[in-house]
């Protein structure tokens, strides 16, 4: 989703 | 994962190693801002305050787990430690950053991509960095002889972020509706932040002269 896109960067 | 991201990553970890090595081996923070590490540790606390509940893989949490470590170690180390402690230059460590966490907050409730507590305190998290750096410019304006470890780990610093702007690109050509502007914006005025300091780090390097920073 979105947000798992968003927060897999550290 | 992409050779830009993963650049940037082990950029920044040596950024990390090469001022745990500093203050741990010569048990010196000369040249050092607390105020930019304390900042830093609260950007990793609000960032990576899902390490347990959102999984992403082994070597993002063991990532995350690093850099919250080395942040609050070091901040302890400058804080606490007898000798490193003596080294701190709190006389031009004087930049007032709490004035900076408020506005990074208020902005984070106001400009954000979704309004739940995990991407405000994320997206709180990445307005931070973008001007956690700005103590210990300032700092640096102030020091006389900048040693190189310090050079290099300002340095290391910037260049991070400069890798994963790279990384954006790519991700923006290689994945669809790969779109974060907050992502981009704020990454992009901390890289330019580091414009000067980029500058003068070159002259020192090509000229082979000790780094020194116009006040």
């Amino acid at each position: 989703s979105e947000d798992e896109e968003l927060h897999d960067e550290l | 994962m992409n050779i830009f991201r993963l650049a940037g990553d082990m950029t920044h970890l040596a950024s990390v190693l090469v001022l745990l090595l500093k203050i741990h081996t010569i048990k010196s923070c000369a040249g050092i801002s607390l105020k930019t590490q304390e900042l830093y540790a609260l950007v990793f606390a609000s960032r990576y305050l899902d390490i347990f509940t959102h999984y992403v893989s082994f070597y993002n949490t063991v990532m995350k787990l690093i850099f919250l470590g080395s942040a609050f170690s070091i901040v302890w180390y400058i804080r606490r430690h007898k000798l490193v402690r003596r080294s701190y230059d709190k006389d031009h460590d004087t930049f007032r950053h709490y004035f900076i966490v408020l506005p990074c907050l208020i902005l984070a409730l106001l400009i954000h991509e979704k309004f739940t507590f995990r991407v405000v305190m994320w997206t709180f998290s990445l307005y931070l960095e973008a001007v956690a750096i700005l103590p210990q410019l300032v700092l640096l304006q102030r020091t006389r002889n900048i040693d190189n470890l310090t050079g290099q780990y300002v340095f290391l610093l910037g260049a991070y972020r400069a890798l994963y702007i790279l990384n954006w690109v790519y991700r923006y050509f290689t994945e669809p509706h790969y779109v974060h502007w907050i992502t981009w914006i704020s990454g992009l005025i901390q890289t330019l932040l580091y414009a000067d300091f980029f500058y003068y780090y070159f002259q020192s390097w090509k000229n082979n002269v000790k780094l020194e920073l116009p006040a």
